[in-house]
């Protein structure tokens, strides 16, 4: 099934 | 220091009634350009981004960036007390520790004034980079909440899917399964409901209805949203008000193992 990712896989914290 | 008038106490209102259960310790950046907010919610799976430009105030002044460190709950009790026609103003300090708000209702015979206190809030901001987005479908924003609420009863996620032929919204539940295919709407007597797709490719992508849903609390932001779609990043979806301003919110996707 399919998981839930989080946003800092995506954003990069600044 | 910062001094912002809004016409209608509505606007904040509504904006900090759409993203207080998402969120609830943030920071109200200000400079002259506006009020802006990003935060997080909890498991890090949702972020709201909120821009309230200058020009959405008459007036708007704040000289230097500050950043106000607000409770979300504690200001929506405060903000309750303001009728949605009344004129709203912020102000604080260089270095606040408190944010005056003053409701005067439109007929001037009532001027209520609150202080709320603020919190020292060290907030993790991410950098979100300028994306072209595979897909981006305009619809009433009234009709994206009737289809996130119905898939919803279903299920717990969603599969929007964006091709030439529409864009549909799919579920999977325990007790069976959903869709609701959107074809392009042109309605020249009332824009608003227009359906508008413009894809550049195909796109496929599961999102958890709960924070959907939660996002369809800024409803009553706007007539129309717009989700903005691309394979393997975060959906956009966004709610355009008067000024420029806006009230955003990404959503990681859910990726198969």
């Amino acid at each position: 099934s399919n998981q839930q990712a989080r946003l800092e896989g995506f954003f990069k914290p600044v | 220091m910062l001094e912002a008038r809004l016409e209608q106490a509505q606007l904040l209102k509504k904006v900090v009634d759409a993203i207080k259960d998402l969120v609830q310790d943030c920071n109200f950046d200000c400079n002259d350009s506006g009020i802006a907010l990003q935060a997080m919610d909890n498991s890090h799976v949702a972020l709201v981004s909120m821009m309230l430009k200058a020009e959405s105030f008459n007036p708007f002044r704040c000289d230097r960036n500050i950043a106000i460190g607000l409770n979300l709950v504690s200001l929506t009790k405060v903000l309750r007390a303001a009728q949605n026609e009344d004129i709203l103003t912020l102000k604080a300090e260089d270095a606040p520790d408190s944010l005056n708000l003053t409701f005067e209702s439109s007929d001037k015979d009532r001027i209520s004034e609150y202080d709320l206190k603020l919190m020292d809030i060290d907030q993790e901001h991410l950098g979100i980079p300028d994306t072209d987005y595979s897909a981006t479908i305009s619809m009433p924003s009234a009709e994206f909440k009737r289809i996130c609420t119905d898939l919803m009863a279903m299920s717990e996620s969603v599969t929007i899917e964006a091709g030439k032929d529409g864009i549909k919204f799919a579920c999977n539940g325990d007790i069976g399964n959903g869709s609701i295919t959107l074809r392009t709407v042109q309605d020249v007597e009332n824009k608003e409901n227009n359906i508008e797709i413009a894809l550049t490719e195909p796109v496929s992508l599961t999102f958890s209805l709960k924070y959907l849903v939660n996002f369809c609390k800024a409803q009553n932001l706007s007539k129309t949203v717009k989700l903005h779609i691309s394979n393997e990043v975060p959906l956009l979806v966004e709610y355009a008000m008067e000024g420029g301003s806006y009230l955003r919110f990404y959503l990681a996707p859910k990726i198969g193992d």
